[in-house]
């Protein structure tokens, strides 16, 4: 046993001791970057397998892994993955492995190390990743997955958020059932908050006798950024800048909605059930200015009216009625219910029946691949595409793992939506009603980010189709910092009646002092943004490309990206190797699906940022008559400093 | 509130100031034949100053009925209620919307401008004092340029001067201050005493205004505007004047 700092006394037949685990990350703006570290001793006579597993978010990139060994360092370096293979090939790591595996948990992927080390030996392991925190309902969510897998003596857990804009509200929710109560520690500033997470070993036991450790879930952190001062926060730092747009106080937009639900065969059971539960909340939820219907089908397509009904209570209810009857059978024809859906919406804008400031949406629920009508996946895509009107967005929930979920985000990536992939269990329901809720309060449309200066380049996508409350839209780019003293954004958009131009002026010092006051601020985190953004959605374009070529040029700069900026991605990875070079593992990027930044809500199209629409005509010059300078003016005969206005 | 009319025919300018109860609403404009109605509430200084609690414009509301738009403008937030949707900004936004025939125009804590048809606009200028300064508040100034698209029916304490009224000053003399030289006015069948005085127009020096001298008329501008100022009292922030 080690006799530990604080005097508590391990238990004699541990084989392996943690002596520490460590967790920090710190939030500047949105950009989290964490890094966990652990440190073991192999306290057995023999030899003993070490495993460092930790659980990351889908989407985070692995930027940084360190491991010692008895004194034995070995670092990782990012390489493409060919150029990785090869390394390992020539000196593979004796009993030592190390990879990323795909986790069974939807939105999780698994970094797993395992090292065979001697009694006595000393073992740390250092990993680090980022991640952008993308605003859902309202907060943000950071979730840290903390499994040390055992009794810790000393584990600390760091949060730090920092949010030029300030910090709203700032919650630790209980995610252990009540066995850590009291023990994160919430300080909060205007624009700091810090989390602290640091359970004795004796609170970290399931029960005070008990040896395994009750530290095996998450922490999550909850908060939102203050947003009534101004409806768009411009950030820019050391030459790139990062836009944040997420304005709330506006009423929601009129929405034409169609629900296209699976009901073949394999939805039978608990998914049928609880999407039949959802569905009904959610049928609820329609506001009476909304217009919707519901398709459902297997080989078969049916509606329960066969065009756009006003969301009455009446209506509503006798929509439920019409869910609750579903019995789900048969096959599956995606092909036709959607040209079904899209038939019904154009049919509708056609004869003018929707509200010109409507929005149209069209929610896919499927929980596998087409199995009758138009098998193949790219003529299902043309025929969507071909079909639907560009006032109309696409949003695909795939269920479980048996839909083919490139296909449905290339579908709903091309008709202005995104595809999310969703449990097929008893929380389907949830899930589906969170998902809705994110669609389900359209604030803006055609939201276009301009910034007209010549000397931006590289803006990612800047031109949506929506906006919908309680989400957030970013932007970022690059820009010369030697040719601009402050950097200017037009944004447009349009909501039921009105039209918006949103002017913004960032100076080059607004951040300075407030990242340089604080040691934890990432002053790196507008490039991070930046480059993360970038490679996601370049990631997705990738899967649109229309041509073999346009693919491999997209794929050279995401490499490049990815080595310029040291992280693994689908097209890197890890090589870690002792400094002699002569031990080497690799950790290699799961066939990951290549979503846009897993859990955005966005999937925009790129415009010239200098193309402002016609109707906005920004820095209007107020028309002011001089009314008042008609009068002659005598000479004044108080001194000038002497404010005097009369009174009586 | 400090009230400076400018009279394009006599080319003079007769300024006049109303002090009321922090919360009383004055109607400004108000034109049920155009379905314009420009209102503003009354919001006071922290203290009393020498014994005497003075009150600025807090908030103002436009409401242009045939567009069936209301805006209403505080110290903190521009807010743009038209049809089913809102619209709010904030003063330290730069920013236009627009909502059929109104345009807002927010100048960052500078001036909003309401336009209205292209023809008509307004200006509404933000004062922002010293947030811990014992006395001063923050206050609103507004600005109507002269126009003919009100009806020859508009009233309230500025609409009723779209039609011009007949003055004639006369009888300069040196004032008991002898820096404030008086005169006689006749208007509206009325004759009043009228002082030389200063007022200050922010629009081109929004923090030390450029000084107008005008005529100055006493007790609240009686005589010089219709009735007494406290008919000017309206109930709601986008109420129209009941004139009797």
């Amino acid at each position: 046993s080690l006799p530990g700092e604080s005097g508590e006394i391990m238990e004699e037949a541990d084989q392996v001791t943690l002596y520490s685990y460590k967790v920090q990350s710190t939030i500047t703006s949105r950009m989290a970057t964490t890094m966990i570290q652990s440190k073991v001793v192999n306290n057995s006579p023999q030899p003993q397998n070490v495993v460092f597993d930790v659980q990351i978010p889908k989407g985070a990139f692995i930027s940084n892994f360190s491991m010692t060994v008895d004194g034995t360092t070995f670092r990782s370096s990012i390489k493409e993955k060919t150029v990785g293979r090869a390394l390992y090939a020539q000196a593979r790591a004796k009993g030592k492995t190390a990879g990323l595996v795909r986790s069974r948990a939807l939105d999780m992927e698994n970094f797993r190390t395992e090292v065979n080390v001697l009694p006595g030996a000393k073992v740390q392991f250092e990993l680090h990743y980022q991640e952008v925190k993308w605003r859902k309902l309202g907060s943000y969510e950071h979730r840290i997955y903390l499994q040390p897998g055992r009794l810790a003596k000393h584990l600390e857990v760091d949060v730090w958020v920092i949010e030029p804009q300030g910090i709203r509200f700032l919650h630790v929710p209980d995610t252990f059932e009540g066995h850590f109560d009291g023990v994160p520690v919430i300080s909060k500033g205007q624009q700091k908050a810090h989390v602290s997470f640091k359970p004795t070993v004796a609170q970290q036991r399931i029960c005070p006798s008990c040896r395994e450790t009750a530290v095996d879930g998450e922490l999550v952190v909850l908060y939102d950024v203050k947003r009534e001062e101004k409806a768009g926060e411009l950030e820019v730092f050391n030459g790139y800048f990062v836009h944040f747009f997420a304005p709330d106080n506006l009423d929601p937009i009129p929405k034409n909605i169609l629900f296209v639900i699976d009901v073949s065969g394999s939805m039978w059971g608990v998914k049928m059930k609880q999407t039949v539960e959802a569905m009904k909340t959610i049928l609820d939820d329609l506001r009476e200015e909304d217009h919707f219907s519901v398709i459902d089908f297997n080989q078969n397509v049916r509606t329960w009216r066969n065009d756009l009904i006003s969301a009455t209570k009446t209506q509503v209810a006798d929509a439920k009625r019409y869910i609750e009857k579903i019995q789900p059978s048969g096959g599956t024809n995606i092909n036709e219910a959607l040209l079904r859906a899209i038939f019904i919406l154009n049919e509708a804008n056609n004869l003018g029946l929707l509200d010109p400031n409507s929005v149209s949406l069209i929610i896919l629920v499927s929980d596998g691949d087409p199995t009758v009508g138009e098998l193949k996946l790219s003529k299902i895509q043309k025929n969507v595409k071909e079909n639907i009107q560009d006032n109309i967005s696409l949003f695909s929930l795939g269920m479980g793992f048996d839909v083919d979920y490139d296909f449905l985000k290339r579908l709903s990536n091309e008709n202005r939506g995104i595809a999310q992939r969703i449990y097929g269990n008893q929380d389907t329901s949830s899930q589906l009603k969170k998902f809705y809720n994110q669609v389900s309060t359209p604030l803006l449309r055609n939201v276009q980010f301009n910034y007209p200066h010549t000397s931006v380049t590289d803006v990612t996508q800047n031109n949506f189709h929506n906006y919908f409350g309680g989400s957030e839209i970013v932007v970022a780019g690059k820009f010369d910092p030697a040719k601009l003293d402050q950097l200017e954004s037009i944004i447009t958009a349009t909501s039921a009646n009105t039209q918006l131009v949103l002017e913004t002026l960032a100076q080059m010092d607004d951040l300075q002092d407030f990242l340089s006051k604080d040691k934890h601020a990432d002053p790196d985190f507008t490039r991070k943004l930046w480059a993360y953004l970038t490679i996601n959605q370049l990631l997705a374009e990738r899967s649109l490309a229309p041509t073999a070529a346009a693919k491999r040029r997209i794929t050279r700069s995401i490499l490049q990206m990815s080595l310029d900026h040291h992280i693994v991605t689908p097209l890197t990875s890890l090589v870690i190797e002792n400094e002699a070079g002569d031990e080497r593992m690799l950790a290699d990027a799961p066939p990951q699906d290549p979503s846009c930044c897993s859990g955005a809500l966005y999937y925009g199209s790129k415009v010239a940022p200098d193309s402002i629409p016609s109707w906005a005509n920004p820095s209007p010059t107020p028309v002011i008559s001089m009314l008042a300078q008609g009068a002659q003016v005598l000479e004044s005969t108080p001194p000038p400093h002497v404010m005097r206005v009369e009174n009586d | 509130p400090h009230f400076i009319i400018y009279l394009p025919k006599s080319q003079k300018n007769i300024c006049f100031n109303i002090d009321s109860e922090p919360g009383k609403i004055l109607n400004l404009v108000s034109d049920p034949e155009s379905g314009i109605v420009i209102n503003g509430q009354l919001v006071g200084a922290k203290k009393p100053n020498n014994g005497k609690l003075s009150t600025y414009f807090g908030k103002l509301g436009f409401y242009f009925q045939s567009e069936d738009v209301k805006i209403e403008i505080s110290t903190e937030a521009i807010t743009l209620s038209g049809g089913s949707s809102t619209f709010a900004l904030s003063w330290s936004d730069t920013a236009q919307v627009m909502n059929q025939r109104v345009q807002i125009s927010v100048k960052k804590a500078k001036v909003v401008t309401i336009t209205l048809d292209k023809e008509m606009s307004f200006s509404v200028l933000l004062h922002r004092v010293w947030k811990k300064h014992p006395i001063n508040v923050d206050f609103l100034g507004i600005y109507v340029p002269p126009t003919n698209k009100f009806s020859p029916n508009a009233h309230g304490l500025i609409g009723q001067f779209m039609q011009e009224p007949k003055i004639h000053i006369f009888n300069e003399r040196p004032g008991k201050d002898p820096e404030k030289p008086e005169a006689s006015m006749e208007v509206k069948g009325q004759k009043l005493i009228v002082t030389r005085g200063l007022q200050k127009d922010y629009r081109t020096d929004l923090v030390f205004g450029t000084d107008v001298t005008c005529w100055f008329v006493h007790n609240s501008g009686k005589g010089f505007i219709d009735g007494h100022y406290k008919d000017y009292f309206v109930p709601q922030l986008y109420s129209f004047l009941k004139w009797p």
